[in-house]
């Protein structure tokens, strides 16, 4: 997190808003709920306390208006910038404006949920610049999570409570959402799959991209890749010969293509093929030399014919006995330059891809530049 | 990644580095000491949002820089 320069913050903890005027949007019981539960996301963190004022001026001037709107900042059309709040501060300062152009809504992933929105924008009312950390709420970018089980991640309530200390009424969530680190040695990770060329190792709600020609991998939220996949996948893989990403989750499937999700998923585990008794996979993968599809269940694994489109006869195998020397349940798979590399834990076993046999046990963050 | 060359990229990079890197016109006295301003607000740019910091337009700082976002700049003024 970082505050403004000054460490700029209100100097009472008890905090004025007025919402000045409406978006056509949403009905103004939408707007007036939308805003309170966006401040109520910061008053549970602190012990600042808003009061909303219908007339006069308030600490807090929420307003919504487009293009040039009179304070110097003018907007600019549908998309791009979607509001912008002053840091705290008398006139300006704290003031909340919201770009009438966009197409604001409280209950769906399409437009751009206000709640989220105002969020964001009453962190920087109430002192807080933005965040390097992809997924903190003051990151710069938008990202639709389901409000109903929106959490404040920790970075903005480590950001918060520097500023105004913790809420002495309240415990703070024992488990607020965090960012993975690439360099912990205990990582582990939940899906890995290639991408025409690019890596992708999932983790909780994020994922890595990894390019050939880069070694900085690059976090990024799920969600603001493909808002409709659910955080916490249990395996991805890429099939050469369909084109296309598969990402499971429980007994979904999501299909991907390029990166656009592809329409008429998600469909069931049984659509690839998989016995209706698997009701969940921990990994998989397509192995180029035999032209099949390895579906993990973590000890297990199944073999998946692409070209006949069924499952090869005498599986679940145990997988310690085509891949000798892999210890414990395979919780994420990949194949890439020759080699197959299983990860259990921390841990990713690397085999040749040929002959099957085990070359290292690596790190699981081996390919994450560590 | 290729360095982009069409105008228009290399438009929407400047506006968007002038509106959240503060990004100012160069001078003859920059050019002259050989800095450019461009290039070091597009490497501050690519280390925030944890890119590969090049200091070059590729098609990655361009996708990220066509992202909806808050209107306050990333480097408090």
């Amino acid at each position: 997190y970082t505050t403004f320069p000054g460490n700029l913050k209100w100097q009472s903890n008890s905090v004025t808003y007025r919402i000045v005027n409406y978006t056509p949007d949403l009905p103004q019981s939408e707007v007036d709920r939308a805003i309170e539960n966006a401040l109520q996301v910061w008053a549970r963190v602190t012990p600042l306390r808003f009061t909303r004022l219908y007339t006069g001026v308030a600490d807090i001037m929420i307003s919504f208006g487009r293009r040039d709107h009179g304070d110097g900042y003018p907007f600019d059309g549908p998309d791009g910038i979607l509001a912008h709040a002053f840091p705290p501060s008398v006139g300006l300062g704290g003031d909340a404006h919201f770009d009438e152009d966009e197409t604001f809504t409280s209950q769906s992933s399409s437009g751009y949920n206000l709640f989220l929105v105002a969020t964001h924008e009453f962190g920087h009312a109430l002192g807080l610049s933005h965040s390097m950390d992809p997924g903190a709420l003051m990151y710069p970018h938008y990202t639709y999570t389901d409000p109903e089980r929106f959490s404040l991640p920790l970075d903005d309530i480590k950001g918060i409570q520097f500023l105004y200390g913790p809420n002495p009424e309240k415990p703070v969530d024992p488990t607020p959402p965090t960012t993975p680190n690439a360099c912990d040695p205990n990582l582990t990770i939940d899906a890995v799959t290639t991408l025409r060329g690019e890596m992708m190792f999932f983790k909780n709600r994020f994922f890595w991209r990894v390019y050939p020609q880069s070694n900085q991998p690059e976090l990024t939220l799920i969600k603001s890749f493909w808002p409709d996949i659910p955080d916490n996948i249990d395996a991805a893989y890429e099939s050469i010969k369909a084109d296309r990403v598969f990402i499971f989750k429980g007994e979904k499937v999501w299909a991907l293509s390029g990166y656009d999700v592809v329409s008429g998923y998600p469909k069931t585990l049984s659509s690839m093929g998989l016995p209706a008794t698997v009701k969940r996979i921990t990994a998989a993968l397509y192995d180029e030399v035999s032209g099949k599809t390895l579906f993990f269940d973590n000890k297990y694994y199944y073999s998946y014919d692409e070209t006949k489109r069924q499952m090869d006869k005498g599986y679940p195998k145990l997988v310690e006995k085509s891949f000798v020397g892999m210890q414990g349940g395979v919780t994420a798979a990949l194949q890439y330059r020759g080699f197959t590399y299983l990860f259990s834990g921390s841990n990713m076993h690397e085999f040749s891809s040929r002959s099957k046999k085990l070359h290292r046990v690596l790190r699981s963050n081996y390919f994450l530049g560590c | 990644l290729p360095p982009l060359s069409s105008d228009e990229d290399e438009n929407v990079a400047k506006t968007y580095l002038m509106k959240f890197y503060d990004l100012t016109n160069e001078t003859d006295s920059d050019l002259h000491r050989g800095v450019h301003q461009m290039t070091l607000k597009l490497k501050e740019m690519q280390q925030f949002f944890g890119l590969e910091v090049t200091g070059v337009l590729d098609s990655n700082t361009l996708e990220v820089m066509k992202k909806p976002r808050c209107g306050v700049p990333d480097l408090a003024e």
